[in-house]
């Protein structure tokens, strides 16, 4: 773990483990590639090494007997912060009526989080706009029934615009306080799949526009983040499969370069499976 | 400094971020650049920029073909196995895998044993009547090694070439699905002892890649790799870690959604894209 690398770190550098603004450096960099390792983005990594260079060069490490004790909380409260401190777990509870919209790469989770998030709120509709995936249609209808959730199936299986037009028309008359919209994967690099994406999205015209991000997401993230809110604007980040053990260092970088808030992550398969996303918590997932 | 066999921090730094950010991770990047440095060093001066970037590639792609691939087997039917953590293509890819060699003239059969997720047996099958292949199923929740028996036995009964099964994505840290896959594998053994596995991975994945690929080696006898949504942005850099060190080699690539987007492994092709 992180604090064992930093005990190492300080432990070489004088008999005490005292610290100095130089020889802080070799710590720095076992931060460097903790969260390297974590997927962190890397120009995120630069940044995030200097705000913690700035802080340790305060007077609650220098005179600490357990200098890196207090380089690991250092970084933990830093990655806290950047995760959005405590504002976003009270973002993401406010859950408030209206419609939802998803979007992301193929495989991200989109379905899945569709039926948790209207389990989640509660009284919601669910609706298909992935035309393209086999049984896609399918596999939302059938996670609709388990829930108990309203179900809108596309109106027109090879227009996803008149099928959203429809999506949006019959919304109001089924009585239900949210509506929450499934689309498609598709590659940020796809300008025929995005252009259809921001067409089905002026149409629908929702409250809140969430990217599913696979926890395990690479350096990319960033890339396909900036790409989506280019076109089509993004309120919040579902993170998926935070069930698995990846450190899910992309969603910090999300954060960090957009700022876009992790609002809910997921936590397993089923439709129950679903959390609000607590800062302080994620942060030591990505030290840990 | 390119043209005094040295490698300048400044080169080595931008090799080092470039490598980072196509996700091979610190350590892989830092063993690379290292390799160059010594490369420059062997090449003496007037090394181009170019020149250096070809040196990579080439590096980059000896360790990927230093994986060896498995041997072509003489057993029938020839039996593939799917697998993978969630949503990485195995279902899309299991349906171009039979598409490729039904179009080399196999007669292929297709084993939903993903009898789990939603709708999981419906998308194979709505690819199975793209193709004209059967599907072999049994009820949701049934289980996936029964399935998987099924699937080899109509094989073999049908005088098939080849049988490919699908299974549900699972996250390799849950042991109880690593050990549900173990039992699909075992209970396979008793019809046919050689059986294929494939391991799907996608692009994007980061450094969690080199942690599956482990665990999925460490639980079944892997054959190989395939890396999916290399269409994408995201160039699979784990995967020179995670060939390097546990010795399983890509054996296909898939490139889009559509049954003709999979190509073999080119490791040439693989890493220029990875250090473009
Ligand atoms: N363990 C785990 N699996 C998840 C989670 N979220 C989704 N999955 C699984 O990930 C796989 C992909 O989920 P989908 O909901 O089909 O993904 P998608 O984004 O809709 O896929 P496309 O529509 O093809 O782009 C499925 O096997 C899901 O069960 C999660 O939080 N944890
Ligand atoms: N762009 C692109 N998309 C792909 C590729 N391979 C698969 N996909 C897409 O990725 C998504 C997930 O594919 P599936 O085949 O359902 O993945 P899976 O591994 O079977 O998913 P689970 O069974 O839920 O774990 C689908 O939308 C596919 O069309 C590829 O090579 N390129
Ligand atoms: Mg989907
Ligand atoms: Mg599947």
């Amino acid at each position: 773990a992180l604090t064992e690398r930093l005990n190492r770190a300080f432990r070489d550098l004088s008999g005490y483990g005292k610290i100095t603004p130089e020889n802080i450096e070799p710590a720095l960099r076992e931060i460097k590639l903790a969260l390297l390792e974590a997927d962190v983005h890397f120009k995120v990594v630069k940044e995030f090494l200097s705000l913690v260079r700035e802080r340790s060069n305060g007077k609650e490490v220098l005179d600490s007997i357990t200098p890196a004790q207090q380089f690991v909380k250092i970084v933990h409260d830093e990655l806290t912060k950047v995760l959005g401190g405590e504002s976003a777990v009270a973002e993401a509870a406010s859950n408030t009526a209206g419609i939802y919209f998803l979007c992301g790469l193929q495989g991200s989770g989109k379905t899945t989080a569709a039926a948790k998030l209207a389990h989640l709120f509660g009284n919601a509709a669910l609706a298909a706009l992935d035309l393209q995936r086999p049984a896609a249609v399918e596999q939302l209808k059938v996670l609709a029934e388990r829930i108990g959730a309203k179900f809108i199936p596309p109106q027109f299986p090879n227009d996803a615009r008149r099928s959203a037009a429809h999506i949006r028309d019959i919304f109001p008359s089924l009585e239900c306080k949210h509506l929450i919209v499934d689309t498609a994967g598709r590659l940020q690099i796809d300008d025929e799949l995005m252009n259809e994406l921001k067409d089905v999205h002026e149409i629908i015209n929702p409250s809140e526009t969430v990217m599913v991000l696979d926890a395990m997401t690479g350096q990319e993230a960033v890339k396909v983040a900036e790409a989506f809110r280019a076109r089509i604007g993004l309120n919040s980040i579902f993170l998926s499969k935070t069930d698995g053990d990846s450190k899910g260092g992309a969603a910090l970088s999300i954060r960090f370069i957009t700022g876009i808030p992790i609002k809910w992550i997921g936590t397993g398969e089923t439709p129950q499976a679903v959390e609000q996303f607590h800062p302080d918590r994620f942060a030591g997932r990505i030290l840990g | 400094a390119l043209g005094r066999g040295i490698l300048d921090e400044n080169a080595a730094t931008e090799l080092e971020e470039a490598l980072i950010q196509a996700d091979t991770g610190p350590q892989t990047a830092e063993e690379l650049v290292e390799d160059m440095r010594v490369w420059m060093k062997n090449a003496g001066g007037g090394v181009i920029a170019e020149t250096l970037r070809e040196a990579l590639g080439l590096r980059i792609s000896r360790i990927l073909r230093s994986a060896e691939v498995p041997a072509n087997s003489n057993q029938i039917p020839k039996i593939t196995l799917i697998v993978g953590v969630n949503g990485t293509g195995k279902t899309t890819t299991a349906a171009k895998l039979a598409a490729r060699f039904s179009a080399d003239g196999e007669k292929i059969i297709l084993g939903a044993a993903d009898t789990f997720r939603a709708a999981a047996v419906e998308q194979l099958k709505i690819w199975g009547e793209r193709l004209n292949i059967p599907v072999i199923a049994q009820a949701e929740g049934a289980d996936p090694a029964a399935v998987a028996f099924d699937t080899v036995q109509a094989a073999i009964n049908r005088d098939c070439d080849r049988a490919i099964i699908d299974t549900a994505g699972r996250l390799h840290n849950k042991t109880n699905l690593m050990a549900e896959l173990e039992k699909v594998v075992r209970v396979i053994k008793k019809l046919r002892e050689e059986v294929e596995i494939l391991l799907v991975l996608d692009a994007a994945v980061g450094q969690n890649g080199l942690v599956q690929v482990k665990c999925f080696a460490e639980s079944l006898p892997l054959s190989g790799l395939v890396v999916t949504k290399l269409d994408g942005t995201a160039k699979a850099g784990i995967i020179v870690r995670a060939v390097a060190e546990l010795k399983k080699p890509v054996l296909y690539v898939g490139v889009g959604e559509g049954i003709d987007d999979l190509i073999p492994f080119d490791a040439e092709a693989f890493a220029k894209n990875l250090i473009s």
